[in-house]
């Protein structure tokens, strides 16, 4: 034996990385089903009153194969690691070769970046973050034009037909469950999960809940004369209410208070796509950018609007490649992201940054406190799921968070088109 | 990584097929174009 043990060769092989996410796949997936399995025997059992309050729910998409591996893998750990690895520091002679091979790949226009010298950026995540030369971007002149944001693909636009955008190949998802449909109670909203952040003009830097953010909700978008708030233009056609005015009541955001409204104005009931008048006509638009690896990825602001909140999705970060987008229904209501909800001179505006596996931190540069891709955050969101699970009301999913006007009488945070909002990092 | 813009615009009635009057919204884009920050995507 010790002979054997000597002289036997032992050669190593290195694990082909197909097979190393397989594996995790197979434990995560292990996991996920032991799990699955005890929530059906507490149901069983009838001990679900008794039981622990449940965690967040992850959502099993369905789709082909691919998507189905994917699902199990824990992808935003893997986006952060991805993150801290692009942060390591690269050796400076390795710098200007790594980056200008990383800029052939993916068609980075290395003229138009601001910073000439590569060797400036330490590592890749702040080479993919980089500024571009001042007029590189021109505006549009046309004032009355929406400016693309971002660099990127156009993937899909049009006008939303019945509260569904479409996707790729057809594929639609509903503008509630991307957007987020009602404004959280006041309870989901507690604690740090749920806070938000004045903009720059709060030197103080403290962050405030609107704890009466269902009595500013008032006169979000008028139409023919009559105000409607932002459920209302979010909203299926079961709950869309004709309101002759936007109060405590008609605002209220509980599933209880809307029925009870509901019933109070069931004649009253339309569509929302009815708010559209024939006089004054507006609609509901969309566009789908895409930024691919090499993009600049920073975004403006396509407008001059003002932005009044904002809703946190810790949701997952699938990759949201054209691919995937064609395969996997309802990916951007899936990922983690950020919806900014404000108002332009034509009525509702919004603006929704989605994460990625690769880019899963989205940073919005006037709000301090928003954490994307975060383990803190994702623990509190699973702490909020608890609580309103021991409250027995529904998850909605989000956190929101309203921001304050320079004056602190106004309400929102303004926006000049063409303004730098924020951007997307790697991990 | 996508954005993903929804808004309000004046919309012709009787629907963009049809042809729309000038105060209406118009896209000046194509499915699968290339963009660059700055340039319209739309306009009233």
């Amino acid at each position: 034996l010790g002979e054997a043990l000597h002289s036997s060769k032992i050669q190593w092989y290195q694990i082909p990385v197909g097979l190393g996410i397989g594996f995790l796949g197979l434990i995560q997936f292990y996991k996920i089903s032991t799990r699955e399995q005890e929530r059906q025997k507490e149901l069983q059992d009838g001990q679900r009153e008794t039981a622990q309050p449940q965690a967040r729910l992850r959502v099993r998409p369905e789709g082909p194969w691919q998507v189905q591996v994917m699902s199990t893998l824990p992808l935003k750990a893997i986006s952060r690691l991805w993150g801290r690895f692009n942060e390591l520091t690269i050796p400076y002679y390795l710098r200007v070769p790594g980056f200008r091979l990383y800029s052939f790949i993916f068609g980075v226009n290395l003229d138009e970046v601001s910073e000439p010298d590569l060797h400036v950026y330490p590592n890749l995540a702040a080479f993919f973050y980089r500024t571009l030369k001042p007029g590189a971007r021109p505006l549009d002149p046309d004032p009355n034009a929406l400016l693309s944001p971002s660099d990127g693909k156009v993937l899909q636009f049009g006008r939303i037909e019945g509260g569904d955008i479409e996707q790729v190949k057809g594929m639609t998802y509903s503008i509630d469950a991307l957007l987020g449909k009602n404004t959280p109670t006041a309870s989901t909203r507690s604690g740090s999960w749920g806070r938000g952040s004045d903009d720059g003009c709060a030197q103080r830097g403290e962050s405030r809940v609107n704890e009466a953010i269902i009595q500013q909700e008032a006169e979000f978008a008028k139409v023919n004369g009559i105000s409607y708030t932002l459920p209302d233009l979010l909203s299926g056609p079961s709950n869309a209410r004709d309101l002759p005015a936007a109060t405590d009541e008609s605002t209220e955001a509980s599933p209880r208070a809307e029925s009870e409204v509901r019933a109070d104005l069931a004649l009253g009931e339309k569509p929302w796509y009815d708010l559209l008048s024939a006089d004054k006509t507006t609609a509901l638009y969309y566009a789908v950018v895409y930024l691919a690896p090499g993009d600049y990825h920073r975004f403006h602001s396509p407008t001059n609007w003002v932005v009044e909140r904002r809703r946190h999705f810790a949701g997952e970060l699938y990759s949201v490649s054209p691919y995937l987008q064609r395969t996997l229904p309802g990916l951007f209501t899936l990922n983690e992201r950020v919806v900014l909800l404000g108002r332009w001179r034509h009525g509702f505006f919004s603006y929704t940054p989605v994460g990625a596996t690769n880019v899963g931190s989205i940073k919005i540069n006037f709000d301090r406190e928003l954490r994307t891709n975060s383990l803190t955050t994702d623990t509190a969101a699973d702490q909020a799921a608890e609580e309103a699970a021991r409250r027995g009301e529904p998850y909605l999913g989000f956190a929101e968070a309203t921001y304050a006007g320079a004056s602190g009488v106004l309400h929102g945070h303004a926006l000049r088109r063409g303004d730098e909002m924020g951007g997307f990092q790697l991990g | 990584s996508t954005v993903v813009l929804v808004f309000e615009a004046p919309a012709d009635r009787r629907g963009e097929s049809q042809g729309a009057t000038a105060s209406t919204w118009q896209w000046c884009v194509e499915k699968g174009q290339r963009v660059k920050m700055g340039q319209a995507l739309g306009r009233i």
